[in-house]
């Protein structure tokens, strides 16, 4: 029986805005 | 003589076919399908609101970092997970004739403790979501975490889910018990 490899998907973090708007 | 007319939503033109006393209306309208719902881009400042129809549209032409990917097993590689601050890792996952809006959390509290959020979105109805599961997984080390649960629908919003923990939560040491070389994957499983 063959075991699939599950699609990997790399995911670049994105800047919280509200943290930043807070900041303001 | 108002009390015994039925009124149509007011989101007739929308596709709405429901009518309903005046008293009830307002109620109804609140969590009508047919009305218009706001980006669902977690932590961004996005003023947009569509149908239902437009939302995936809004995501690929404005929100172009989010990519799609297309299955029910696939691994979410969450990069730089030690970065300081608070982050989103948000991805698309479309599987079973729909879309899910997958998001990773990061967020800090007073003290520099930093927490992690994981949880699912179907781009879609309440009434839909209840027909679908999703697993998430981190897995490495001989170490296991699970979280399932059914995803939450368009309309219920992921901060107040973060808020209740009602999602897969986890501090910075656990992270980095399955992290590799700042890079945390999570497996989803999508089931119907």
């Amino acid at each position: 029986r063959t075991h699939r490899v599950p699609k990997e998907v790399r995911v670049e973090p994105q800047k919280f805005a509200e943290e930043l708007i807070h900041r303001l | 003589v108002a009390n015994f007319v039925l009124f149509p939503c007011r989101y007739a033109c929308m596709g709405c076919e429901i009518t309903l006393p005046h008293t009830e209306k307002a109620d109804h309208e609140e969590v009508c399908e047919f009305r218009l719902y706001s980006c669902p881009c977690p932590g961004t400042v996005c003023k947009w609101q569509g149908t239902m129809d437009a939302i995936m549209p809004h995501l690929t032409k404005m929100h172009e970092y989010i990519t799609t990917i297309e299955g029910e097993d696939i691994i979410f590689l969450a990069t730089s997970i030690n970065l300081v601050g608070a982050y989103d890792w948000v991805m698309i996952q479309s599987c079973l004739g729909v879309r899910f809006m997958l998001v990773l959390q990061k967020q800090e509290d007073h003290n520099g403790g930093q927490q992690f959020f994981a949880v699912v979105q179907l781009l879609g109805t309440s009434k839909e979501a209840e027909n679908f599961a999703y697993r998430l997984e981190l897995k490495g080390n001989r170490r296991r975490l699970t979280w399932e649960a059914t995803p939450l629908p368009i309309h219920e919003d992921i901060a107040k889910a973060i808020k209740n923990r009602d999602c897969l939560t986890f501090d910075a040491n656990t992270a980095l018990l399955f992290a590799e070389n700042d890079d945390l994957s999570i497996n989803v499983v999508i089931t119907k």
